[in-house]
């Protein structure tokens, strides 16, 4: 049975947003007391995972980006405290 | 490159093996985590000596999905195959793999020394590089295991946090020693002419060769090209004075020292169908302008004034180039005469007399 596409991209978008997440979002910081002020956007991270793999960046997913993201990889974040 | 101080405070660290995955032998995971070692101890003051109960400063340990105390976890096959935590106490420093994933000595699943080596780096202070060349690289790829992974970025990371090895006779990232290009063994990923000289590639290295006075200068890939991946896999000059270079399905065309604009592009742009996932060798005929890929057992015949596959193919190799019957590694042409290699071995062909004049060392090229 042909996959319904729509699947897919849930699953796409799944996957995403557990990669950046997982690796480009900034921990916070354990000095930090109360509410964190400005939490940084999917696009943002999104931007921040283009620029480091030298992907063009533009904060939306494209083929490119996606495909990087599938490849197996190291589980420490790209981006520290 | 990127670090997190303050880095260990010592240059002997211990390491315990806690568990091992049922992938491999313990032989080899204990070898595997040694030479894993050996990858910094070369390049800094570091010492790592194995302890067999207790604390040691990093731990390495094998587990699936949610494991121990770790904070993270991991995901089953593929996705991410192992972490590890800065210099410290406690989960400081030790290091943890994916048991979901398949651990090997060598290129099939994912290859347990390199993943090794690169979370070292991190249980050693390193954080991720942005550096495709890099072993610091958060995306794994794998290299054949007789090459030093390391590359000069990797190197000036571990030696801003800790210098350089004691003995090191200058300041700038030290390279260990270059794979024996006059070893009985020594074979090519490929070759290509480019100009007067031919350049012999071979994984994160290559050699450019002067023939008439047979002088080699060997370099790594990366600092001609270096968004080229390393393990190029078919190379030829064309009639542009420009070289292509291949790798999986996707091909580079370089003109002097730069990498054309809009490339990688897909092999299939050259008239290859999509089932034809890599090329082998590849050489163009200068006489005729048409260059001849070759692919398992056949061969592919492309017009470089048309830029298009000619019909008709591919074609048996062995049918138009008798005596050439193996898969070819690399082929380039000298002198109107064509140099097949295929492994240690490389045969002489003369395409007007279509036979084979005389076999040869792969390295005879080099003055060995």
């Amino acid at each position: 049975l042909p996959i319904h596409p729509e699947k897919d991209n849930e699953e796409d978008a799944k996957l995403v947003q557990n990669y950046l997440n997982k690796f480009y979002a900034v921990e916070p910081d354990p000095n930090q007391l109360g509410w964190k002020i400005n939490a940084e956007s999917a696009a943002e991270k999104l931007q921040k995972m283009q620029q480091f793999f030298g992907l063009k960046v533009t904060g939306k997913l494209d083929n490119e980006t996606l495909e990087m993201m599938k490849k197996p990889r190291c589980g420490v974040p790209d981006v520290g405290l | 490159y990127g670090f997190t101080l303050p880095g260990w405070k010592k240059t002997k660290l211990t390491y315990r093996i806690v568990n091992y995955t049922p992938d491999m032998s313990k032989e080899d995971v204990d070898k595997a985590m040694e030479k894993a070692f050996k990858v910094w101890s070369a390049v800094s003051p570091l010492i790592f000596t194995r302890i067999h109960k207790g604390i040691a400063d990093i731990m390495i340990a094998f587990g699936t999905k949610v494991h121990g105390h770790c904070p993270r976890y991991f995901d089953g096959p593929l996705g991410v195959l192992a972490h590890a935590f800065p210099p410290g106490n406690g989960l400081g420093g030790d290091v943890h793999f994916d048991e979901d994933e398949d651990w090997t000595t060598g290129s099939a699943g994912f290859n347990l020394f390199l993943v090794a080596a690169h979370e070292f780096g991190h249980a050693l202070g390193l954080s991720h590089s942005n550096d495709q060349r890099a072993l610091m690289f958060p995306n794994y790829a794998y290299i054949s295991p007789s090459e030093f992974p390391l590359s000069p970025d990797d190197i000036s990371g571990i030696q801003s946090i800790y210098g350089s090895p004691p003995n090191a006779p200058d300041k700038r990232p030290t390279t260990p020693p270059s794979p024996k290009i006059c070893g009985s063994q020594t074979s090519f990923d490929a070759i290509t002419t480019l100009r007067k000289e031919v350049i012999f590639l071979k994984g994160r290295h290559l050699w450019r060769v002067y023939p008439d006075n047979s002088e080699a200068e060997r370099e790594l890939i990366s600092v001609f090209w270096p968004n080229l991946p390393p393990g190029i896999e078919a190379a030829y000059e064309n009639t542009k004075d420009q070289i292509l270079l291949f790798k999986g399905n996707k091909f580079w065309v370089i003109s002097g020292y730069q990498v054309l604009l809009g490339y990688p592009k897909n092999i299939n742009t050259l008239g290859f169908p999509k089932g034809v996932k890599k090329v082998d060798a590849a050489v163009c005929n200068k006489n005729t302008g048409k260059t001849d890929f070759f692919i398992g057992d056949k061969y592919w015949r492309f017009d470089e004034n048309s830029q298009s596959m000619e019909k008709g193919y591919p074609r048996l190799t062995v049918d138009e180039f008798p005596g050439i019957s193996q898969r070819i590694d690399a082929v380039f042409q000298q002198k109107g005469l064509l140099y097949f290699f295929h492994g240690s071995k490389q045969w002489e062909f003369d395409p007007i007399a279509k036979k084979v004049i005389r076999e040869m060392k792969s390295n005879s090229w080099f003055n060995c």
